[in-house]
């Protein structure tokens, strides 16, 4: 029975799609677990990241969405990775017309999760990689989670969007996922020389929404952008970067912290 | 008659907002153009940028774009800030609903620039700043624009995105604005430490798309992150840093690149 993760931030370009590929690889490299990632970006950004690791095959995520019968699983539509134990859903050019396609359906929130039902025994953890928004793909994959992990940045414009997101997990948590839990809020594309404004945004969080800031957070490290040039995970194309070891490390950290 | 310019990417945290607050801030203070820059972000991050800085009143822009009527100008919901000539769109949290609202309208394309019609007389540069996604509300930006600025960052995602603009680009030329001109890419947040990876984004760009990479590119330089967690813009900020110089720069040198 996997545990299912959102990855969410309403803020563009916090990391959220970096963190999700390289938890999922960590997990399934490192710790032997058995991993899906599915994409709800209708950007496709991680089979972009890893595109010279993905298998051939697979069905569009967007037809599984849409369908009326609500009966398809997203394990009848994913494919391989050359990680073992690395699955994810193919990239589907008409993600962005699914989220349309679900604007007048009745318990439209609800779909991914009823996807995941029999899909999550065959997985120990499912990752949903988020756009940078609170539309109906993003919430369903927070009504479809068990517990959320929130990437930001430190910087004002990502503290407010952590904002959003937490109001939206409210609602969510409220109405449709009541058991829904958080991870907590990793610091991503930290840069080590500017601590004044790394201490204020800590600050700003804490104050805001408690301890919610997770020990291990993720340097600004170059590498971790030139494996997706190169179409692989971090672990293939630098294992020992910093990026590398950070990711590792929070890989590691974040086993502990599963809701049980 | 002023020159309309959308900033667009649909790739998240690129530099969008900061471009858009940064230059509009330049030309209205150093060049002495009467600037006006509407928030097409339900995040409404032009607002929370320049919080010191903004004059109370205005109404909200979703109010206009979902008047059936559509006879309500930008100019009438506008306020002042604490930089003279500069204007904005106050921050509205309805924008979000604004953009389903607007989902069932004919012609939905087109309600800004019919609101823009009249305002457009009132200044010498409009920006309008873009949310993450090919939505409505991005697609009214590019039918209102005279020319589009694309923010863009040194990566594969960021490419990608490049590439999903272009089309939207291509398909609202062809019907709703034959005109729309593109003043081109700019690089931003660039890490002056990563050469090879900046040099190979270059190139993929450039092999895609031709010279449409402006000269003049922003380095990474966190004291524009930090100017918006004060609230101001770069130049009441920190007028020497390297963020205002090279902001200083591109602005200067789009002027020269606007359409006749
Ligand atoms: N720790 C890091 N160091 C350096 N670069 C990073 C780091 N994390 C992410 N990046 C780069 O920053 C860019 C944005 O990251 P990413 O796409 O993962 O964010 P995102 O939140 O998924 O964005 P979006 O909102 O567009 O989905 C990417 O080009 C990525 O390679
Ligand atoms: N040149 C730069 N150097 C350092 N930080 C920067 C630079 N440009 C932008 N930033 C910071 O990076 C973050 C993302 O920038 P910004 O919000 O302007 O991007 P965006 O494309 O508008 O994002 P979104 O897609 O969420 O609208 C912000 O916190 C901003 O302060
Ligand atoms: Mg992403
Ligand atoms: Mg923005």
């Amino acid at each position: 029975q996997a545990t299912i993760v959102a990855v969410a931030a309403q803020k563009g370009g916090v990391g959220k799609t970096t963190t999700t590929v390289s938890l999922a690889s960590a997990w399934a490299r490192y710790h032997g677990k058995r991993v899906l990632v599915v994409d709800l970006d209708p950007q496709n950004h991680v089979t972009l990241a890893l595109r010279e690791q993905i298998g051939i095959g697979g069905g569009p995520l967007s037809e599984l969405l849409t369908d009326p019968a609500n009966t398809l699983e997203v394990e009848e539509i994913r494919t391989g990775t050359e990680v073992p134990e690395l699955y994810v859903t193919p990239p589907d050019p008409d993600l962005l017309n699914a989220e349309d396609g679900m604007a007048h359906r009745i318990g439209k929130e609800l779909v991914l999760r009823k996807a995941l039902e029999i899909t999550r025994t065959h997985y120990d953890i499912i990752l949903l990689d988020c756009p940078p928004n609170m539309g109906t793909l993003t919430v369903n994959g927070l009504v479809a989670a068990d517990t959320v992990l929130v990437p930001a940045q430190a910087s004002m414009l990502a503290v407010s969007g952590i904002d959003g997101l937490f109001r939206t997990l409210d609602e969510v948590g409220g109405q449709l996922n009541p058991s829904l839990d958080l991870l907590g809020v990793v610091l991503t594309r930290v840069d080590g020389r500017t601590r004044k404004s790394n201490e204020a945004v800590r600050d700003l969080v804490k104050s805001s929404w408690g301890d919610v800031v997770l020990p291990v957070h993720i340097g600004a490290n170059d590498t971790l952008a030139q494996a997706q040039l190169a179409g692989r995970d971090i672990f293939g194309f630098a294992p020992s970067s910093r990026g590398a070891q950070q990711y590792r490390e929070l890989a590691a950290d974040l086993l502990d912290r599963f809701p049980k």
